[in-house]
């Protein structure tokens, strides 16, 4: 058998700016160790990379640390539009959703993208209709809920900035 | 964003890529590191690969694709491939951000070029970590 390995990112984080407590440093490497074991523990009992980095990303999509489901930031109206996208290397399938509210697990419905339909990207209306097609977990407002990814909407609530965690503002300005 | 990447017993590769976009971001705005091919990639001839950072210039640079390529056409390691995406190229267009990638023979990458990267990783000869890039 070859050798295995995982690899995760959690972002890049606001509380790098003189703002990171040893209480939190400590809550987010738990939860990074944490989706670390999960992903691991599937690749040491022989399961497939996709398994791996699914339940890797589940596991930090439950947590409200993390911009990604549980923890997904503020979108100018309040809302909070997710994207997710998953690729196994074998077959070069991929399934991808965005613009996806209320949904507990976004990676968990693009790899029902990527397996269960034709296609592989659903955005919006579209791909909510496909997850609970599927009985993926819906959550309410109250669940993305979080004071801090709030008061950091409120800065620039009303302005034509956006903000990454890891940097102020952003021109919105592209090429 | 969060991601992973693995290789599993078999070699076979792939890459998750999961994110809540940006705070205050236009409604209908498409185009953080979990789209296919920009921020998320996977090719077990190469690499599997999770971007995050302000996705817009890793829509640009198909960042992710682009290591696979420089692996495949140029023949650059994957430590190599993720560098000269990251510190280099992406750069170039004034991105920020980074990637995790990994390839065939479980070696890994973590390439980023900006502060507070959030990092773990795993090998089955026992290299592992969790950190905070500061």
């Amino acid at each position: 058998m070859a050798r295995f390995a995982i690899a995760l990112h959690g972002g890049a984080g606001t509380l790098i700016k003189g703002n990171m407590t040893p209480d939190k440093e400590k809550a987010y490497k738990k939860v990074l160790s944490e989706a670390l074991q999960k992903g691991y523990t599937v690749l040491e009992n022989d399961g497939a990379a996709v398994d791996a980095v699914q339940e890797a990303v589940m596991c930090m999509e439950d947590s409200a640390l993390f911009n990604a489901g549980k923890g997904s930031v503020f979108s100018a109206n309040g809302t909070h539009e997710m994207e997710a996208a998953i690729m196994e290397g074998k077959t070069r399938k991929a399934g991808a959703v965005a613009l996806l509210t209320g949904i507990k697990n976004p990676i968990s419905v693009a790899r029902d993208v990527m397996e269960k339909s034709q296609h592989v990207f659903l955005l919006g209306q579209g791909a909510l209709e496909f997850a609970k097609s599927m009985d993926h977990v819906l959550q309410d407002s109250k669940y993305f809920y979080d004071e801090f990814r709030y008061q950091q909407w409120q800065e620039i609530k009303g302005s034509s900035q956006f903000q990454l965690d890891h940097s102020k503002s952003k021109n919105s300005k592209f090429g | 964003t969060v991601g992973a990447v693995a290789c599993d017993r078999r070699s076979n590769l792939a890459a998750a890529t999961s994110t809540g976009g940006m705070t205050n971001k236009m409604i209908g705005r498409l185009g953080d590191s979990a789209v296919p091919g920009a921020g998320n990639y996977a090719n077990n001839k190469t690499c599997a690969v999770s971007c995050t950072g302000s996705g817009e210039y890793f829509l640009r640079g198909v960042v992710a694709y682009d290591v696979s390529c420089l692996m495949e056409m140029k023949n650059m390691t994957l430590q190599e491939a993720a560098e000269e995406v990251i510190q280099r190229r992406i750069l170039e267009i004034g991105g920020d951000g980074g990637l995790i990638a990994v390839d065939a023979e479980a070696n890994i990458s973590l390439p980023f070029n900006t502060e507070g990267m959030y990092r773990a990783f795993q090998t089955s000869d026992g290299v592992a970590g969790v950190k905070i890039y500061k």
